[in-house]
């Protein structure tokens, strides 16, 4: 069982120590604040209240036998300093929350495995979904493909997917069909011969600009 | 070309103005700080120094033409007077950033048709991934199912599709192929003979249980 220590329980820290003790690791989360030290507790092993630019306390909270840490204070010097202490302390993955691009630069410099930027990553993605209106869900997977949930168009209902032949048409595949009769259930894989009812969504993969041509 | 008003150019604000300019929409700017405003006027169409809790010099800013507008304030008070205020110019569509989940609450009630919180959304994403580190990207695509890529496994390497037959024995689909020859390219929808290669990664879409007990 990995274990996890979260430095830092402001909005993003405090989230990531619940969610990853949900997902079944040990999470020591820390904070100099208290309170939101208080507030954790109940749902990670274990909440400490100390300075995490403080190596020798920082031990003493066991944050030398976790696996990774998160860095996910908010203002540069304690964040940098706790990346330091994190290192000190030997752990073996170190990600951290950069305020600024630079802030990131120094970050990766000083041996963080993954700086994450979450205003930023999620206003790209935010934008990716309000420039595609007519799509319920877009993801990105990687620079070239993209997965997409449509609502099938009117040209579409009462076809089969060979007859529709999206692939020689668009260069995009059906990897599944959300049933609008049964809206929980995803159908993975079609089959050629499936047809398409009305109301049903289609879900996409192909690269973003062949389902942006298609919808 | 549709118009986006994006209120408040902090570091979520700032980014999606300038991305949604990218993906081509019409970006209107807003901010009462006058150097973010002279630091995004490069990126969109308007940039605009007013209070955005002000409706006339909002309406002279030219939001009420907005197709949808993305309230970014990170205080409480003038992010919800900022959402009024679109709303008193009908903008269609309103989103906003919460600062807690109470204000997202208000916000919902006062009529924002999307409420967003970044921190919180990468957290979760991000304890999914550290959750699963054997696999290189992992994207939850509903509350079902999940797109996992993951690199080929001992056993599988020199196996046909059909040979691994994982969608009988872990109910999970093998969607895309990333060749080690090919790093860049993803076969996508692969055929039952494709043989894989030692160090090919498998995109793998199924539920996350299932994709879990094969890795
Ligand atoms: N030296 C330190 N040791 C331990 N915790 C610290 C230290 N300095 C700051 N913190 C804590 O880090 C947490 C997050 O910092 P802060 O609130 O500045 O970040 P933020 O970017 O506004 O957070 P978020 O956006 O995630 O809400 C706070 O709860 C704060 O108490
Ligand atoms: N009444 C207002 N009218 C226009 N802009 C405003 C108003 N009040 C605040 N802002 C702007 O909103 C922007 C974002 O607010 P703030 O920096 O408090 O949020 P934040 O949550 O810290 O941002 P982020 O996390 O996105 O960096 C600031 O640039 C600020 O100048």
């Amino acid at each position: 069982n990995r274990t996890a220590a979260v430095i830092g329980l402001g909005q993003f820290g405090f989230e990531l120590a619940k969610s990853l003790a949900l997902a079944g690791l040990e999470v020591i989360a820390i904070d100099n604040d208290e309170t939101k030290v208080r507030d954790i507790a109940e749902f990670v092993a274990f909440a400490v209240q100390t300075d995490a630019s403080d190596p020798k306390s920082m031990a003493e909270a066991g944050v030398a036998e976790a696996d990774l840490g998160i860095v996910a204070i908010g203002e540069m010097e304690p964040n940098i300093l706790a990346v330091m202490v994190l290192k000190e302390l030997g752990l073996g993955e170190i990600l951290a929350k950069a305020i600024t691009p630079m802030h990131g630069q120094i970050l990766r410099q000083l041996g963080a495995s993954k700086v994450i930027e979450p205003e930023r990553e999620i206003a790209q993605r935010l934008a990716k979904q309000l420039a595609h209106p007519n799509v319920l869900e877009f993801v990105e997977l990687s620079d070239e493909f993209s997965l997409a949930e449509v609502p099938a168009l009117e040209w579409m209902v009462g076809k089969t997917l060979v007859e529709m032949n999206l692939r020689s048409k668009f260069g995009v595949s059906v990897i599944g069909i959300r049933r609008h009769a049964d809206p929980h259930g995803l159908v993975l894989n079609p089959l050629a011969g499936d047809k398409i009812e009305a109301k049903d969504a289609l879900v996409l993969l192909g690269r973003e600009k062949d389902i942006t041509k298609l919808v």
